[in-house]
């Protein structure tokens, strides 16, 4: 039964997608079968991991019943990492995926039953909102990771967050544990970060991960090298960071 | 008559919240009475730069007829500068702010139309996606400014957005222009900051504004000082560059 990680903020730009593509190429690289779900419409995954570009069928045909599941699952170049991507999504479907995680917020989870045997792990890349696709996600999570940056309007997200865990864990998914907050594009020279920082282990001291990722150039270069950084880098610092992320995750334990 | 620019990307984290602030204080300070209109339900805006922590009434309630829009705005730290804030937003209002902006595209056009000249300059902070909010500030704006980071997901989601201004402009706003494609949080020691750089004024050199702002971690500060950095480090490398972006929007000339 694989263990199910959906990746979430509301905020954009922390370092979601990254987070996703990393942690995921990481616990293959540990042994682990992972499926990658790129929930978000305007992801960039598609683009990053795969040659197609995005004109191979995605979670959007598989959700119209256009395509099955197989059809749109994708290998990567990462051994023992494949890919469900969003696929190609103009305005009007992404109204339609939003409207059908509305009309059954368990879309997602439905999908995952059949594909749960075949991996050790699923993660899944969420949107930068708590809408519907969003909120589909965590209803088909096992627990939930929030990359978050060590500044002001990155951290006041987290309450808001956390009201609509408790809300999807009361409706749809008592199950959903949080699997950690994890510190993105750190830079601890500032005294903003700094600030942010005591503030995040005064108020969330207990979910922080224990891992924190260092703000590196070198990790956008994922588009143009169609793998992610702890593949075509493996030493460098991110990836190091990232492959502790994995080993956290991993020690955590596994779904139910 | 004042001119209406929305501030707009799908991708999250490139700057939208911050050029938002700072241009328009930067405005204030050249003079122009400025108002600004947090259409992002998730902004960020109202906690930044008023006391009263989202408490009061915003734009969230004006558009559902419980406040009139003259209760809503309220003023700011900066002479000049006004804020009509998102209001305080759960996920059923946000859910109803989009379902607003569905059945009448119009919906902000015509709020703006009553303070249209109170004002010389509105600016508009949108959410990151594409959907019906941001269509409804493009819909209402008399042009669209960009901000985009020199790295490769932010540079692939400049076609899509071009698509919808095309369909924006068919359907609601022949008159909507383009202000601009801003560089924000701009590193060129990196090869991927200047090969993004290389692609970005090859294939969209005429919209590139000839300002850039760089990378500076003291405009992360906002939050705490309730005013952009415009305004608490007048003569910093990140302000004077945000008032070359005023500078350069004043040249464009006004709305019609
Ligand atoms: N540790 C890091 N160091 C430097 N840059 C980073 C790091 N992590 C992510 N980035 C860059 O920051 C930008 C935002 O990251 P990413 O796109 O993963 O965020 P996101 O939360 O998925 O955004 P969105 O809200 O648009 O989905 C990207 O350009 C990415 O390459
Ligand atoms: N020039 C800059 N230098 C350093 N940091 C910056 C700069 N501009 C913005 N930032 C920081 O980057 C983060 C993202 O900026 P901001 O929130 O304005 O982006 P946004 O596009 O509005 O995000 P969202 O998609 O969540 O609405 C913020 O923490 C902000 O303080
Ligand atoms: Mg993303
Ligand atoms: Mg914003």
């Amino acid at each position: 039964m694989a263990k199910v990680i959906a990746i979430v903020s509301q905020k954009g730009g922390v370092g979601k997608t990254t987070t996703a593509a990393n942690l995921s190429a990481a616990l293959a690289q540990e042994g682990q079968r992972v499926l990658l779900l790129e929930a978000d419409p305007q992801g960039g995954l598609g683009r990053s991991l795969t040659p197609t570009e995005g004109e191979s069928k995605g979670l959007a045909d598989v959700l119209r019943n256009w395509a099955r599941t197989e059809e749109a699952i994708t290998p990567t170049l990462v051994d023992g990492l494949q890919l469900l991507p969003a696929g190609k999504v103009d305005t009007q479907l992404e109204d339609r995926l939003h409207e059908m995680a509305r009309e059954d917020p368990f879309v997602l989870r439905e999908l995952l039953e059949e594909l749960r045997d075949r991996y050790d792990m699923v993660i899944i890349d969420s949107p930068a909102t708590l809408g519907h696709l969003t909120r589909a996600c965590l209803a088909a999570a096992d627990s939930y990771l929030v990359p978050i940056q060590a500044e002001e309007l990155s951290y006041r997200t987290l309450p808001r967050m956390l009201e609509v865990v408790e809300e999807i864990r009361e409706t749809s998914n008592p199950q959903l544990e949080c699997e950690g907050f994890l510190l993105t594009m750190v830079d601890l020279r500032t005294r903003v970060a700094r600030k942010v920082v005591n503030q995040l282990y005064e108020n969330y001291g207990d979910r922080i991960m224990v891992s924190m990722i260092p703000r590196t150039v070198r990790i956008q270069e994922m588009t143009d090298r169609k793998r992610p950084l702890v593949v075509y880098s493996p030493s460098s610092k991110g990836a190091l960071a990232y492959l502790e992320v994995a080993r956290e995750v991993m020690l955590h334990g596994p779904g139910d």
